[in-house]
């Protein structure tokens, strides 16, 4: 059996935020380790993976690896009746046919208990490894920012150029009307307060669809900074790491002329 | 104009 109680229903809240418009249904795999999910969009274009530490809740209990099958948009339907601050349980049995979810809120006047249930589904997904792999090229920024970045530039084009160089990073889109691009540059007094780093073995340029990556930036709730990774002609890496655990979003690029 | 790639072949099945 499962039973996790997260001190806060706010993260589960965004992490579904973050992940229900790439993904429909997924196993969120419960082990002694925490919990996990992963997978592919239906396109094969992205892959999100999930990780929730155990050590994260304020009391975690998984008898025996468990997958849970979760329909994502009924589960984010049962996380909206949660406060942000509610006390959140998780409890599934170990048949997984039914996940129950309890909030918990103390106020000035009670304390209010709320139980809810929700169906759980068989879904037949393979579980795929992810080779460690030395990227070229590391870049560490405000997650505000490379949100603002993709947003501004879905505006003028489809797609958005990432070159990485000497001079820092540089975000170029093209549009058949307008074209736009934002040059970051590694800034000594910044890097020195930790704001972000560019770190490069050898120069990348990449392409990539800006709705994908306008989606992943929903994960900047979660976490202050985001952390890109890259090399030429492999998934661009798009991680967020937050006290409890990580998102982490794999992105094709766009190949060809 | 540059076509969507696909992670098929990037990460294996366990």
């Amino acid at each position: 059996m499962l039973e996790a109680k997260l001190s806060e229903a706010a993260l589960l809240k965004r992490l579904l935020d973050a992940v229900k418009e790439l993904v429909s249904d997924a196993n969120f795999e419960c082990n002694e380790e925490g919990i996990q999910l992963q997978a592919m969009d239906n396109s094969h274009v992205a892959l999100v993976s999930v990780k929730l530490y155990a050590s994260g809740f304020k009391r975690y209990r998984c008898d025996r690896p468990l997958p849970l099958g979760v329909n994502l948009g009924s589960l984010t339907k049962v996380l909206k009746c949660a406060k942000d601050d509610d006390i959140c349980t998780l409890k599934a049995g170990d048949d997984a046919d039914i996940l129950s979810l309890t909030y918990e809120a103390k106020s000035a006047y009670a304390d209010r208990i709320a139980e809810y249930e929700m169906k759980l589904m068989d879904i037949d997904a393979d579980q795929l490894g992810i080779p460690d792999t030395d990227y070229d090229a590391s870049v560490t920024m405000p997650s505000s920012e490379f949100l603002r970045i993709v947003r501004d530039l879905s505006l003028l084009g489809e797609s958005v150029r990432i070159e990485v160089s000497k001079e820092g990073i540089r975000f170029v889109s093209d549009g058949e009307a307008a074209n736009g691009n934002i040059l970051i540059k590694q800034n000594a007094e910044a890097s020195g307060k930790k704001k972000g780093s560019i770190e490069m073995n050898s120069a990348v340029t990449l392409t990539f669809s800006l709705k994908y990556l306008v989606n992943f930036s929903k994960s900047s709730s979660l976490s202050k900074k985001v952390q890109l990774m890259m090399s030429n002609d492999v998934p661009l890496l798009v991680s967020y790491a937050f006290n409890q655990g990580h998102i982490r979003y794999y992105l094709a690029p766009k190949i060809g002329d | 104009a540059k076509q969507q790639g696909r992670l098929d072949g990037f990460f294996t099945a366990k």
